[in-house]
């Protein structure tokens, strides 16, 4: 297992290798990794060893099999399937993004409280009530919801999902949710990418 | 000045601060925050004495204050206009969500290509067409572009918004961004959350 550090730079790795391979890259070294990161590169072959990838001597590591170890350790190859529960401007960019399934998320429904959406095809998905949440949830076993309503509206919700038997949350909205030991959330907060951009600008840019 | 390292912390110091503080918490120390944050409470104590904020004896750092510096650190409490190229699903969530304005992101523009959505609203703007981006950035001196664009017209986009005189680029598309030293591209890579979560079910869900 790994530290919660390295874990956390896991995407970033990962994002890293995937545009490297697309571009036919076969290895990479931790100095370059380092680089890229801006990280130490002790701890990037503190990674490594974690991961318990070995690099080659004078070539660095092998781009696809990092690239295909840190999918097996996230869990990636698997497929994990996600209902959409709010079909609005961003639960259907979302249910519509392709880019998911390539990491093994499958969106298999979506759900909505609006009678003009219900009915209507979001993403190849016939938009569903949202009144069928938790049966939707034991019939199809799902484990993970993605929830893109408005605030009000998200606690509530929320509670139907556990009850009904999810076990992981990827909250969009702003409302901290409250949930019991063994259920996970994921804060998704956009606005976080900003402020790096915010903090190059005000010291470089300045309008 | 402050480490990468420590850079890459402060949007979640912040999201932890604001949280705190809507609840009334006026008081957190370096302990709570290392567990909150799961890393090593040196760690926070050094970014605090890099932040040039001072705890109180007993009391901890003052969670308004530490707020605030973050914010001005980031350069959160000025504004920073920017436009969203591409009103589709994503650029609508964006051009249309209220949180953005509490960072000092204030969004002054929506373009698009698709003449059944120029001339009509999004979020308060009236679409404009695409072909005037470089005029409005230079006659508005944007210096930021939210870019939610198909992948493959965002090259194209970028080099007319760079030669314009944008200076960074907060990119959704999945299309790797190539410009000119001194603009700043921050790709945004949505699904980096779902990994987390994807490990969680792994290792303790499992449908
Ligand atoms: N995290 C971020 O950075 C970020 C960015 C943009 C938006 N958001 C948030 O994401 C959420 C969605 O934003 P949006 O722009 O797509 O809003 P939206 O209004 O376009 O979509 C909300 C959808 O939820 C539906 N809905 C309302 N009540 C419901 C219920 N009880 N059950 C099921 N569906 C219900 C609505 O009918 C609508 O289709 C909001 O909470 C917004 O604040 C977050
Ligand atoms: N980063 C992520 O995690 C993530 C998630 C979802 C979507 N995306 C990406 O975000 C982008 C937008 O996704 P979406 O679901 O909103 O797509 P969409 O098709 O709903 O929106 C794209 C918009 O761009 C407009 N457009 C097309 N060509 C244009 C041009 N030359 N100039 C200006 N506008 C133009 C279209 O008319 C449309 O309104 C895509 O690149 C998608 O891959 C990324």
């Amino acid at each position: 297992s790994i530290s919660k550090a390295a874990f956390r730079r896991l995407p970033r790795y990962h994002q890293i290798l995937s545009a490297y391979e697309a571009v036919g890259r076969e290895y990479i070294s931790s100095r370059e990794l380092s680089e890229i990161l801006e990280i130490n590169e002790t701890l990037v072959r503190k990674d490594m060893a974690d991961l318990k990838i070995r690099g080659k001597q004078n070539q660095g590591y092998s781009i696809s099999a990092l690239r295909l170890r840190i999918e097996e350790f996230l869990g990636l190859q698997e497929i994990t399937e996600a209902l959409v529960v709010g079909g609005g401007h961003l639960g259907t960019a979302l249910a519509t993004y392709p880019g998911f399934e390539h990491y093994g998320l499958k969106i298999v429904g979506v759900l909505d409280s609006d009678p003009e959406k219900i009915g209507t095809r979001i993403g190849g998905h016939q938009v569903v009530s949202v009144a069928r949440l938790a049966s939707i949830i034991q019939k199809k076993n799902i484990k993970l919801i993605i929830l893109t309503v408005p605030r009000d509206v998200a606690k509530e919700l929320t509670e139907v999902a556990v009850n009904a038997g999810v076990l992981a949350i990827w909250n969009f909205t702003p409302c901290e949710l409250n949930v019991p030991a063994g259920v996970k959330v994921r804060n998704e907060q956009i606005i976080g990418g900003f402020m790096a951009l915010s903090h190059y600008l005000k010291n470089v840019g300045g309008a």
